[in-house]
């Protein structure tokens, strides 16, 4: 088994360090903005054997998010780290970087909550493995975003094909049709597997994983 | 088997992930 741990702000992966180490368990720690970092599946030689069919998988097996669920306002965007030499600048600088990267990590959250999981559920669609699971931790209303945005883009490509969207009309699977890199969309099937209601809204985990498994 | 969290705060589901597998 080998984990990565990843995580936008250079303190929380610090920590996560700390934390590991302190646990004796190995796992790897990159300062990165989700999985961005990795290499795309379709420019690497592993795991292409279905590529002249479309299907070109990753290699992350188990994926874990919990993800900036609030609300925030539209067009708000999370920061992009930069990679900068910590001799050249003032520790004044470094420190308004540390903390914009810091606040960064609950940006981007868009009138949904849902942006910076999007962003993670494009990426999941392209390096999950082929039968790699994604858990991750949604408000109610994140879920509802999901479906509504699913449902108008059926409605764009053809009307005539709700029935999928909905296992049995449940509440809590819907198939994901509009993530991955656009030349080859893998669909992903988003099921509800636990949740708890909590003062004023239900927090659900979701199991994501590939349709066909 | 690769294990990934995003997010991963402060390490504690990370930690725990890696200890149980």
């Amino acid at each position: 088994v080998h984990c990565i741990a990843v995580d936008i702000n250079p303190a929380a992966c610090h920590a996560t360090s700390h934390t590991c180490l302190l646990n004796n368990v190995q796992v790897d720690v990159v300062c990165g903005d989700l999985l961005s970092w990795m290499r795309h599946p379709k420019s690497t030689c592993v795991n292409i054997k279905n590529v002249s069919q479309g299907n070109s998988y990753g290699l992350i097996d188990l994926l874990l998010f919990n993800p900036p669920y609030v609300r925030g306002p539209n067009g708000e965007c999370a920061i992009v780290p930069m990679v900068l030499k910590s001799d050249t600048i003032e520790n004044s600088t470094e420190n308004q970087l540390q903390s914009k990267i810091a606040d960064a990590a609950w940006l981007g959250g868009g009138p949904d909550g849902v942006e910076v999981l999007k962003k993670a559920l494009h990426q999941a669609a392209d390096f999950l493995s082929e039968r790699g699971v994604f858990y991750v931790l949604m408000i109610d209303y994140n879920y509802a975003a999901l479906v509504r945005e699913e449902i108008n883009a059926r409605c764009e490509q053809d009307v005539n094909n709700f029935g999928v969207i909905n296992e049995n009309n449940s509440k809590d699977y819907v198939l994901l049709t509009t993530f991955g890199d656009g030349t080859a969309k893998k669909p992903l099937a988003c099921r509800r597997i636990l949740s708890r209601q909590v003062p004023g809204e239900k927090l659900s985990v979701y199991r994501v994983y590939r349709p066909h498994i | 088997l690769l294990v990934v969290e995003l997010g991963s705060g402060a390490g504690l589901l990370s930690a725990a992930v890696a200890k149980s597998l």
